[in-house]
């Protein structure tokens, strides 16, 4: 072991608190960093949000056609009417067997329910439905809606972060640059001392 | 606000972080209750993840038979149905025709495609949420150390006592233990390879860096 002296000692303290006071501005620092972070993200999201915009305009726009043309054919006179009948009542039972026979594989609860509620569709479906794609275009129409709603509800609550964001990030803490000299007391009573918290100051009477 | 609330008076610590937590707290809450909220639990929003997943076509099952309807291509009658070509009396129901099929694959590729971007704008969100809480943990520490400081006491660190162990030629290195005190803490002994002279800057530097590391584990415990 070597002896240290109480000099030693005092001035090796000296150095570590400096640099423990340079260690604090860094901590500042990186909560400003992360502010940084937080708005680039918000700002690639706004980008993203336009692109969502476009694109759903542009889905919009052909799911439009898609059902322009459905209403146009089912506008058609049932010319195809007995063809297409004859091969739904043998389509029907084999569409049955085969959709229950994979929902008691992979799906399994409630078997009897689901197959009470098939037969009741199937007899209520018609031929035509199949034939111009009804239950595609039925479910891109419920894909559109789902979509929009989830769309809507990320909106509603990023804006509300984002507002009570802008709040926090436009405070003085945020805008601040801190002083750059050991012994500046980023947050301490001296000798740097913000005047707009301490009115006892000479400057603020 | 971080005004004080008295003219008169310096503000206490609480005045002047409590609201910054406050802020940050709400907007965190503000993501969260968002991907805890009904609309990311509903089963329904499976129905826009990838066709046929299995999940998705019980789910159809299960709510309106629809999800059957996808089995239509395993029955020789009903694939027979989607051949039928009824433009005998009427050339112009095969175009349209067609074109509806033409259109329905168009719509649903831009589909497929606006899901992709909906989940990127998730994935943004989910980051922004990350980041919050980065920021309140930064921000944490920020605040404790501000209240650390506020004392009179010029060292935030003391060195109390410094012992250097040299080795033997066939032993590894050896090391200098520091005891130091900073802020408010117990003890904390750090090691700094022998190497490192004590008037070598990097020796306090690196006393003070393990130190500090070492009094923010504990505060974390």
């Amino acid at each position: 072991d070597q002896a240290v002296s109480d000099n030693e000692l005092q001035e090796m303290s000296n150095q570590g608190s400096k640099y423990i006071n340079k260690e604090i501005q860094n901590a500042v620092n990186g909560v400003k960093q992360i502010k940084n972070l937080i708005e680039r993200t918000n700002e690639e999201r706004k980008i993203l949000l336009n692109n969502l915009e476009e694109a759903k305009k542009k889905k919009e726009d052909v799911l439009n056609e898609t059902r322009d043309s459905e209403m146009k054919l089912k506008a058609f006179p049932g010319v195809c009417n007995e063809t297409m009948m004859a091969l739904w009542e043998e389509c029907k039972p084999c569409l049955k067997q085969t959709c229950m026979k994979f929902y008691a594989r992979v799906c399994r609860s409630g078997s009897g329910l689901v197959g009470r509620q098939l037969e009741e569709f199937l007899n209520q479906s018609s031929p035509f439905y199949f034939w111009i794609n009804g239950d595609r275009i039925d479910s891109l129409l419920e894909d559109d809606r789902q979509q929009s709603h989830m769309l809507d509800v990320m909106q509603d609550r990023f804006s509300r972060a984002s507002s009570i964001m802008d709040e926090l990030f436009q405070d003085r803490f945020f805008t601040h640059e801190p002083q750059d000299s050991f012994r500046s007391f980023p947050f301490g009573l001296t000798p740097w001392r913000p005047h707009f918290l301490f009115p006892k100051s000479r400057f603020v009477r | 606000s971080l005004m004080p609330f008295s003219p008169y008076e310096p503000p206490s610590f609480q005045d002047m972080f409590q609201p910054f937590f406050d802020m940050i707290h709400q907007a965190q809450q503000a993501m969260d209750v968002h991907f805890h909220s009904p609309a990311f639990q509903h089963p329904q929003m499976d129905l826009i993840r990838e066709g046929d997943d299995d999940r998705t076509v019980c789910r159809e099952i299960r709510h309106n038979s629809t999800g059957c309807l996808r089995m239509k291509d395993q029955c020789e009658k009903c694939r027979e149905i989607l051949s039928v070509d009824c433009s005998a009396s009427d050339p112009s129901q095969a175009q349209l025709r067609q074109e509806l099929n033409d259109s329905l694959q168009l719509a649903e590729l831009l589909t497929k495609r606006y899901n992709d971007l909906l989940h990127s704008y998730q994935r943004k969100m989910l980051n922004t949420s990350s980041l919050l809480e980065q920021l309140n943990e930064q921000f944490s520490w920020v605040s404790q150390l501000a209240n650390l400081t506020q004392g009179e006491d010029q060292y935030y660190l003391r060195v109390t006592t410094v012992a250097s162990h040299t080795s033997d030629s066939d032993a590894p290195s050896g090391v200098t233990e520091v005891v130091v005190k900073l802020f408010d803490s117990d003890p904390i002994t750090v090691t700094v390879p022998v190497e490192v002279s004590r008037k070598n800057p990097k020796f306090m530097e690196t006393v003070a860096e393990k130190a500090l590391q070492e009094y923010r584990k504990k505060s974390r415990e």
